[in-house]
């Protein structure tokens, strides 16, 4: 086991044991920048972590980054990992990310979805929904990202608990869902929220559940282009950028559908990269690359985030 | 922990609309397990599907009775597993 933050391995795939551990390394080393908060518990009653960075304030602006609610999309936990200590070391190092961080403070929830996690590293390496159970079926598990409370059971979505895209019995209904939609409520403030999955190399805007364009849709684009020429500057990986529905396809309960109509205003979801065509079996040589050229995509939109208050 | 011995992932190019709806057809047959890694949205985007080993022979009949180009993205699930654990448990010891 690592025992600083200096010598964890970025560039390998970690437990859920080792990530938590991680987190607990690095709130230690930087206990005035990062705290670590419990927001919930899953269904199998594992606690639910984000970290907060903060220079100081009292309910700042904030930017959300969450990473993993599909489980078996393991690079996006692995690059969540290496994004927490991105952010300790570049603040008060890159003069653009620390003005972002004297102003604003960052939420980054590593493992969203920890129940699903832990059975893909014990069990089902394949598994990407939650781990609850569904009163008369057998099935198990609910679609995490389509069981937020916009278009919620519209197309896009499965009523069929047996499904990978089971959207669940009603919106919320998964406690990991439940407890971001709290904590987004009471904080208030949160100005920028970006949802980060694999695989297939996207960068997306709301709508998913209707054909009808956000009404922010043209700065929303404009942004996604430019952090998309970010994220291709460093190594070339091709990303396409879009509404959900006109990029990939319908899709109803999704995250960022719900975290726009709550009026967090730049509402991104990811989908990073797949080189090689091994999916979601990206191998671990490429979690760093994969973080590195993701960092320069979120920062173009946490700076304009920054930039543009509203 | 599951087996995924023999099982394929298929990158599936459907060059129309109709040869998409016929692959939507495969997506509601649920005996063949299919996993949709990359469902079928619209011609030119790949789609790409997990098929167990026990589904591979009709999966790949029905995709080229239809004409519907196909590759093997993944020839076997689990060696790329076994590859995976291998590399955590280096790191561990």
């Amino acid at each position: 086991r690592a025992l600083s933050t200096k010598t964890f391995n970025y560039a390998t795939y970690h437990t859920l044991d080792e990530i938590y551990e991680f987190m607990d390394l690095l709130v230690t080393e930087n206990p005035q920048l990062v705290s670590k908060i419990q927001i919930g518990n899953t269904f199998e009653g594992r606690p639910i972590y984000v970290l907060k960075f903060s220079t100081g304030g009292t309910n700042r602006p904030a930017i959300w980054i969450d990473t993993g609610i599909h489980s078996r999309e393991w690079v996006t936990q692995a690059s969540g990992v290496w994004f927490a200590k991105k952010i300790t070391e570049d603040y008060g190092q890159d003069a653009a990310f620390t003005a972002i961080l004297d102003n604003m403070d960052i939420f980054l929830e590593i493992v969203t979805n920890p129940d699903g996690f832990a059975y893909t590293h014990k069990t089902n390496r394949m598994w990407r929904k939650t781990r609850s159970r569904t009163q008369g079926s057998l099935c198990v598990g609910v679609d995490p990202n389509r069981n937020w409370d916009a278009g919620f059971g519209l197309a896009g979505a499965s009523s069929n608990p047996c499904s990978d895209t089971y959207h669940g019995k009603f919106a919320n209904s998964e406690v990991e869902v439940k407890s971001i939609v709290d904590f987004v409520t009471n904080h208030g403030n949160i100005k920028a929220f970006i949802s980060i999955h694999s695989y297939s190399q996207l960068l997306l805007y709301p709508y998913g559940y209707t054909s009808e364009p956000a009404p922010d849709k043209e700065e929303l684009d404009q942004l996604a282009k430019s952090a998309v020429t970010a994220l291709t500057s460093l190594y070339g990986t091709k990303y396409k950028y879009g509404s959900i529905i006109d990029t990939i396809y319908q899709a109803s309960g999704s995250t960022v559908d719900w975290t726009y109509s709550q009026g967090i205003k730049y509402s991104f979801t990811f989908e990073l990269r797949d080189t090689g065509l091994r999916g979601f079996l990206l191998p671990a040589s490429q979690i760093i690359p994969t973080a590195e050229e993701t960092w320069l995509a979120l920062l173009t939109i946490m700076d304009h985030t920054f930039k543009h208050p509203y | 922990n599951e087996n995924f011995v023999g099982h394929q992932v298929l990158r599936i190019s459907a060059a129309n609309e109709a040869q998409v709806q016929k692959v939507k057809e495969l997506e509601d047959l649920e005996h063949l397990q299919l996993d949709f890694w990359r469902d079928p949205v619209r011609p030119g985007i790949p789609i790409d599907v997990r098929v167990p080993f026990t589904s591979i022979q009709s999966v790949k009949v029905f995709l080229e009775s239809h004409g519907i180009n196909y590759e093997i993205m993944i020839e076997d699930i689990q060696t790329l597993l076994d590859e995976e654990q291998k590399q955590m448990s280096a790191f561990q010891a």
